[in-house]
């Protein structure tokens, strides 16, 4: 089987930056704050052989040991958020009240495969 | 954009993009536990449950204050003690169907803390009932089946008196309707009031409004985290 191409650190699983800014979708007129927040996503490969730091689960590291075997039939584990957290929002509602909401698992802070 | 705003907006639990008349003040508790779990690091196990609200110990994902729409009672000749009396009425039908109350706090403010000298006499009473359909037709009377729901005196006015109105509240939501609170600021009526004459209510005039904070439980945005949590 052909020699899998060598995975650079940036391709492998792991949070990208992604900014929500709020004046940008034109809700700055109610909410008070934040003004926008860093969501972030995960994206990159999760290759054989697995290694630590990439947040694996058991189930992973035998996907991709499959996937390493046989390409076309099994694909590579997803990269996904494991760690996620909250963030809080102050606005104004439809009768001029500040509501002060928090909601949860709103950040990627880590991913795994 | 309208599609996929409307779908975001769902996430959030707002049913339609608000558009607010005025922008009023960010009431300083709001700010305070909101600049808390801004700094917060995101690993910090103080961040805690988003669906709990640390500072007051309850379950709940949002927090409101409402401001006070009710008005000043000029009904006759006043009681020659009262100094204030006014209808408290808070608006709670931008509650969610799903939302649970767990927890309602009357704030009653003044501009400045007063230390009346000794000589000003015994100090203030303050009264709170339930509003009666009987009270708002005429003048409120306490005997006119109003229920009495807090009653304190005090003599050094603070800039804030606060009142845990959960149980009202919850009534509101559920059974009764809201028919608001009436507030009564008396002069007391030990033996000093008679020696006070108007001067008794003088600290009065640093009442400056009331407000009524709210914390309900999302239980869609939190069962779902709950279990995801689990």
């Amino acid at each position: 089987s052909a020699e899998p191409p060598p995975v650079t650190p940036s391709s492998l699983c792991k949070p990208r930056r992604l900014y929500i800014s709020f004046s940008d979708v034109g809700w700055e007129n109610w909410i008070i704050a934040p003004q926008g927040y860093l969501a972030n996503y995960c994206l990159g490969e999760c290759p054989f052989p697995l290694t630590a730091e990439l947040n694996s689960t058991n189930h992973a590291i035998l996907q991709t040991m499959v996937h390493s075997l046989d390409p076309e039939g099994t694909p590579q584990p997803c990269c996904v958020p494991v760690r996620l957290s909250p963030i809080s929002i102050l606005y104004y509602d439809n009768s001029d009240n500040v509501v002060l909401r928090h909601y949860e698992d709103m950040v990627v802070d880590e991913c795994g495969c | 954009l309208s599609l996929q705003e409307s779908l975001l907006l769902k996430s959030l639990g707002l049913s339609t993009k608000p558009s607010p008349k005025t922008h009023g003040p960010v009431p300083c508790v709001l700010w305070r536990i909101f600049q808390r779990r801004k700094t917060l690091p995101s690993t910090s196990k103080d961040l805690g449950d988003a669906c709990r609200v640390e500072e007051f110990n309850v379950p709940g994902n949002i927090i409101r204050v409402f401001a006070d729409q009710g008005h000043f009672i000029h009904n006759g000749q006043p009681p020659r003690l009262l100094c204030l009396r006014k209808r408290l009425y808070f608006n709670l039908s931008v509650l969610e169907e799903d939302e649970r109350l767990t927890m309602a706090q009357l704030e009653i403010k003044f501009s400045h803390n007063s230390y009346p000298s000794p000589s000003q006499g015994q100090g203030l009473e303050l009264r709170l009932y339930r509003s009666s359909r009987l009270a708002l037709q005429g003048t409120p009377a306490p005997e006119r089946g109003q229920k009495l729901l807090v009653e304190r005196s005090f003599v050094q006015l603070h800039k804030s008196l606060v009142f845990d109105l959960s149980g009202v509240a919850k009534d509101w939501r559920t059974h009764s309707r809201n028919l608001g609170l009436i507030l009564e600021i008396t002069e007391s009526s030990g033996d000093g009031a008679s020696a006070l004459g108007s001067g008794g209510c003088t600290s009065i005039n640093s009442f400056l409004d009331t407000s009524l904070l709210v914390v309900t439980l999302s239980q869609q945005q939190c069962r779902a985290s709950r279990r995801r949590r689990r």
